[in-house]
């Protein structure tokens, strides 16, 4: 199964 | 006291087509540098940064940072008004809640002004690390957006690799399979027209081709787009908008569980 990332899992809040 | 001139207006329509598919309301923030916006787009798989730098405008007034709340299909729709040749400038006072759109024909016969309501976002800034990707592909923008509406007819996730060959698009659906590959290719006259890849290693990602097909309206920004891909990063594609800034659109890759 492929799972969609997120772009929070990558980029934080500031 | 905000007064931002363009005499390309027709460069603006282009921006705002290029955003308003993925991202609804977002904020755009002016300061004495230029005009920047950040946003997600409603599911966070996808983000989409915008600059464009003060010295790339005509005039550029920005007394107070300022983040103006719009909506980006009202935005378009108002910039519909206007005509490619247009001079365009935006106007906002520190304390308002509108933004005027001023419209100039060039040869200044025809002036119309439309002032929008600004809106109040809460929108959160993300921060975006610095990285070095392990490739880098620069290809024309119209061979980019070809590929990703072929292979759209096909499937719905798009693998792109990046090896010493080349990079290879592979899509797979219900009706069959697809790959194209594109190669380096620096021979051609003009530079626009080549695809220069740049690779430190090998690198797979697959992608939602929908977020793709939405990044490819930035078309017309730019002959040339350049997608940045490392295994451990969201992809990156960027039109550069001439003398000005770029758009960049951020995207997270799907992973096998």
């Amino acid at each position: 199964t492929c799972i969609q990332r997120r772009i929070l899992d990558y980029f934080s809040r500031r | 006291m905000l007064e931002l001139r363009l005499l390309q207006g027709g460069l603006l329509k282009k921006v705002l087509e290029a955003m308003r598919e993925l991202v609804t309301d977002a904020n755009f923030d002016c300061s004495r540098s230029g005009c920047s916006l950040q946003a997600m787009d409603s599911s966070h798989v996808a983000l989409v940064a915008l600059l464009l730098r003060s010295d790339g405008f005509d005039h550029f007034r920005c007394d107070r940072n300022r983040s103006m709340g719009m909506n980006l299909n009202h935005v378009a729709k108002l910039l519909r008004c206007a005509g490619n040749d247009d001079i365009v400038t935006l106007k906002a006072d520190d304390d308002g809640d509108t933004v005027t759109f001023m419209f100039e024909s060039p040869k200044q016969d025809k002036i119309a002004d439309f002032e929008m309501k600004l809106m109040d976002i809460q929108s959160e800034h993300l921060g975006i690390p610095e990285a070095e990707y392990q490739a880098i592909v620069k290809m024309p923008s119209q061979e980019f957006a070809r590929i990703c509406r072929d292979l759209s007819t096909i499937g719905d996730t798009v693998v792109i690799s990046v090896t010493k060959e080349g990079v290879k698009f592979s899509t797979k659906g219900d009706i069959g399979s697809a790959n194209i590959v594109c190669r380096q290719n620096t021979t051609v006259d003009k530079p626009e027209e080549s695809t220069v890849i740049e690779m430190k290693d090998p690198v797979s990602l697959t992608f939602a081709l929908r977020y793709l097909i939405s990044f490819t309206k930035a078309t017309p920004l730019s002959n040339t787009v350049t997608v940045s891909m490392s295994s451990d990063l969201p992809m990156v594609v960027e039109y550069k908008i001439a003398d000005m800034g770029y758009i960049r659109y951020y995207l997270a890759p799907k992973i096998d569980e």
